[in-house]
C-alpha cells in the first residue's frame, strides 16, 4: 500500500471520527445531512458485500467493518437517539435519495465490467459514492451557521477521494494493472463536486472567518 | 496481466 492510499484511508477514517465526536460531544447533528449519511450506508453495504467472500488483508477487512459499523451508527444517532434527533435539520435536508440512487443503479446496469451480481453492486456503489455528498452540500448552502466540526468533516471527506486519485496514478505506473475507468472517473467526479466547497473552506481558514457558502 | 480489477481498495 502506498502513502497516498494510506493517507486517503486515514483522512476518511478521521472524517468519520470527527463526525461521531461532534454528535457525541455536542449531542447535536445540526448541519449534517441524514440523506448523505443514509446514502453512505447504501454505498458501503453494496461495496463491501465481498467482505465474507474474498479476503485481502486484516487491514482491509477491519476498515470495511469500521466503515459499515460507523455509518450505521451515525444514521442510528440521527434517526433514533432521543436528544440528537431533535437537532436534525429536517426541513432543510430536502434532497431526495431516489433521484441519486435510481440513476446510479441504472447506470451501473448499463456501464460495468462484468454482468454479475457482485460486480453490478460494486459499480453501483462507486457511482453512488461519487454523488452521495450532494444532499450534504445543499444543506450547507442553506445553513447560515456552519460549525467548524461540520466544515472540517466535509473537507476531510472530500480530501479522501482526492488522495485516492494520486494513489491510482501511482498504482498505474508501479503495478501491472489495466486501465480502471469506472473507479477513476467516479473518483474524479466525486472530487470535482467538492471543488467549490474546498475553495470556500480554505479561504475561510486562511482569513480566519466563519465558513459560509454562497447560495 | 491482471485479469480482474483489484478490489483491494476501500
Amino acid at each position: 500500500m502506498n502513502a497516498f492510499r494510506l493517507a486517503g484511508d486515514m483522512t476518511h477514517l478521521l472524517s468519520i471520527i470527527l463526525l461521531l465526536l461532534k454528535i457525541r460531544a455536542t449531542k447535536s447533528c445540526a448541519g449534517i445531512s441524514l440523506k448523505t449519511q443514509e446514502l453512505y450506508v447504501i454505498v458501503f453495504m453494496s461495496r463491501y458485500l465481498d467482505l465474507f467472500r474474498t479476503y485481502y488483508s486484516l487491514y482491509n477487512s477491519l476498515m470495511k467493518i469500521i466503515f459499515l459499523g460507523t455509518s450505521m451508527c451515525i444514521v442510528w444517532y440521527m434517526r433514533s437517539h432521543k436528544v440528537v434527533r431533535q437537532t436534525y435539520n429536517n426541513d432543510e435536508d430536502t434532497f431526495r435519495h431516489f433521484f441519486l440512487v435510481l440513476p446510479c443503479f441504472v447506470l451501473a446496469l448499463l456501464v460495468h465490467r462484468n454482468f454479475t451480481f457482485i460486480e453490478i453492486l460494486w459499480t453501483f456503489s462507486l457511482y453512488l459514492e461519487s454523488v452521495a455528498i450532494l444532499p450534504q452540500l445543499v444543506l450547507l448552502q442553506k445553513s447560515s451557521n456552519i460549525d467548524n466540526l461540520t466544515g472540517t468533516y466535509v473537507f476531510l471527506l472530500g480530501a479522501y477521494r482526492g488522495l485516492y486519485l494520486f494513489n491510482w496514478v501511482y498504482r498505474f505506473f508501479t503495478e501491472n494493472h489495466r486501465v480502471r475507468w469506472i473507479p477513476w472517473l467516479s473518483g474524479l467526479i466525486q472530487t470535482a463536486i467538492y471543488t467549490d466547497f474546498f475553495y470556500y473552506y480554505i479561504r475561510s481558514w486562511k482569513n480566519r472567518e466563519k465558513l459560509k457558502l454562497p447560495a | 496481466e491482471v485479469l480482474h480489477e483489484p478490489k483491494d481498495e476501500l
